[in-house]
């Protein structure tokens, strides 16, 4: 049965698949602190580029999306068992941290470094 | 819910570890215009920019040493009279506590060694504040190494960490007393105005600490186990999938 899956799975890059222009990929995105309304309690830095992830998942998850096992199964699953099983979305992998310096409620002056601030690649699953 | 004010937002969810943290940091009400915190803002801007760049990307030679650097300015200062060339000024330093868990990894006390008042020259120290008799000096090993600051030449940044911590870990509210002390070079006949300096810009407490809550990402990725299954190495599949 499983030779049978095997000749059904779409191979990369087939025509059926979502242009290039459309996979999941990052996307540069910026925004100021003012814009998020917390410019009158960090001082630095003004710009703050979170990214984001956005595109298609293709039918095949090739190595470069770091994609886990189950995003490939559930891909497997949304193909040729169940269309209601959604296909992987497409979301950050890597993050960055970000530096900020603010001044806390009580007047300090606070740097820290928060985790997971800044998407650096994508991937599906 | 565009326009509305992100902190408003914030609050619908605010058991997410990251809004929880920011809701208690940031200050309720919103200032038009960041107060003007003279030369401990100045200070932190520039460690600030030695630890990363323009778009807050950690410097990865960064040499703080901590994720997290908080600058407590004193709460009150009592200056006694002048005995001597001697000026003193008591500082008091509130020790407030975490609102997540964050290990005190070290703690400095920033103040400005050399002072210019008027047509005065002044040297200054700090030492720990005790209660009667002469004031102990920190130790000169270990944490008592004082060095001018790389980040502010006029500055100079004195580890103290050993004196916080015994404080840090006592119960109830706690205050670190520092003695800032200075010298008068020229000639003690002359009284110095010395209620009129603000210790606030002289002296400024910084604590280190690191983040415990960090986790351990341990995603084990086995894209290869798609290339072995397009090869043709079906059991390799089941045997994953199973």
């Amino acid at each position: 049965q499983v030779g049978s899956i095997t000749s059904r799975v779409p191979g990369p890059f087939r025509e059926h698949d979502e242009p290039k222009s459309n996979q999941c990929s990052l996307h540069p995105f910026q925004v100021s602190f003012q814009q998020l309304g917390w410019d009158h309690w960090i001082i630095a830095p003004h710009l703050y580029t979170p990214n984001y992830c956005k595109g298609v998942c293709p039918r095949v998850l090739h190595y470069g999306l770091n994609s886990p096992n189950h995003a490939i199964i559930q891909n497997l699953v949304n193909e040729l068992v169940d269309q209601r099983v959604p296909q992987p979305s497409c979301v950050p992998y890597k993050y960055v941290p970000i530096s900020i310096l603010l001044i806390e409620a009580n007047g300090s002056i606070l740097y820290k470094e928060y985790e997971d601030m800044i998407a650096q690649s994508c991937t599906c699953r | 819910k565009v326009g509305q004010p992100s902190n408003a937002l914030m609050a619908d969810a605010p058991s997410l570890p990251l809004i929880r943290e920011l809701l208690e940091e940031a200050p309720g009400k919103q200032r038009k215009k960041p107060p003007v915190l003279g030369h401990p803002l100045r200070y932190m801007l520039e460690l600030y920019q030695r630890s990363a760049d323009a778009r807050g990307h950690p410097r990865e030679n960064r040499t703080i040493g901590a994720t997290m650097v908080r600058l407590v300015r004193p709460l009150a200062n009592v200056a006694k009279p002048l005995r001597g060339p001697w000026h003193t000024q008591t500082l008091e330093f509130p020790l407030t506590p975490n609102p997540v868990a964050y290990q005190l990894v070290r703690a400095t006390v920033v103040y400005r060694h050399q002072l210019h008042l008027a047509r005065f020259h002044l040297s200054c120290h700090v030492e720990p504040w005790v209660q009667k008799g002469p004031a102990s000096q920190f130790p000169s090993s270990e944490t008592g190494s004082s060095k001018p600051s790389l980040l502010f030449k006029a500055w100079t940044e004195m580890d103290i960490t050993q004196h916080v911590q015994r404080l840090w870990n006592q119960k109830g509210r706690r205050v670190l007393r520092l003695r800032f002390m200075c010298q008068q070079q020229k000639g003690s006949e002359i009284e110095l105005q010395w209620h009129g300096t603000s210790s606030l810009d002289t002296a400024f407490l910084l604590l280190y600490f690191n983040d415990t809550h960090k986790s351990v990402r341990k995603d084990k990725l086995r894209p290869k186990v798609l290339e072995e299954f397009m090869e043709g190495d079906s059991s390799l599949l089941l045997r994953k999938a199973r």
